[in-house]
């Protein structure tokens, strides 16, 4: 009895049909197969199993597998909906989505505040932000004083946290803001909305007309 | 001397707090 290995039994663990994906995300089924080419790209870059390991994300986003960095770190948390330590198609589809310029601004609004939560208690909190803005300037290798950090951190809770608790809720973010818009713009990537130049070769196998 | 430098605006600007790195070839 031969083996005929069919392209659907090559798809990965969770992997998921583009037509389902471009139904719940702001991609069409093209920009999701052109991800999808993305995604084999960086799932297999150290460990070829078809799902995104954490040294994986790092290693794309620093070209440095073994670099520890607190954005990668939360990204990949985020990401990995499942909780399971590895990063599915679907999810990064879905989470990426959130990413396209034209994905709704609450959720790039809401899915900022997950991120700078870092602790996930539902707040962002003092310590947090410091030590957010630490991580940034060891990234930066740049060097402030202590002193000169806190200011700028105690500063930004005066202005952002107006109910005065010492924690910024979902709330007091959404109206920080709309305030300053500009917070979000890392919240969107214009790459998104050209991602089937960046990787035309699925053109070719597409199966699915958009 | 006042600090007008939001904690949040520089995270957001950080190079390192960038996904556009994942579509680096």
């Amino acid at each position: 009895m031969g083996c005929v290995l069919t392209k659907k039994s090559r798809r990965p663990p969770g992997y998921e049909e583009p037509t389902v994906l471009a139904a719940e995300t702001p991609f069409t089924v093209s920009e999701v197969e052109a991800l999808y080419e993305l995604f084999k790209k960086l799932s297999s870059s150290i460990i070829d199993d078809g799902l995104i390991h954490k040294e994986e994300l790092q290693l794309a986003l620093f070209r440095n597998r073994n670099r520890r960095n607190l954005f990668a770190d939360r990204i990949f948390d985020l990401f990995d909906v499942k909780r399971n330590g590895v990063i599915e198609f679907g999810e990064f589809v879905r989470s990426l989505g959130i990413f396209h310029p034209n994905a709704p601004v609450e959720d790039k609004i809401a899915f900022a505040f997950r991120l700078y939560d870092l602790r996930q208690t539902g707040f962002i909190e003092w310590d947090e932000l410091k030590e957010m803005v630490l991580a940034l300037l060891h990234e930066s290798d740049l060097v402030l004083s202590d002193d000169f950090i806190e200011t700028i951190v105690n500063k930004t809770f005066s202005d952002a946290d107006t109910k005065g608790d010492g924690k910024i809720d979902l709330e007091e973010w959404k109206e920080f803001v709309s305030k300053n818009p500009s917070l979000i713009k890392n919240m969107t990537l214009p790459y998104l909305k050209d991602i089937t130049l960046a990787f035309p070769s699925f053109v070719i196998s597409t199966e699915v007309e958009d | 001397k006042p600090v007008s430098m939001n904690a949040f605006e520089l995270i957001s600007r950080a190079q390192g707090f960038s996904l556009e790195n994942l579509f680096e070839k």
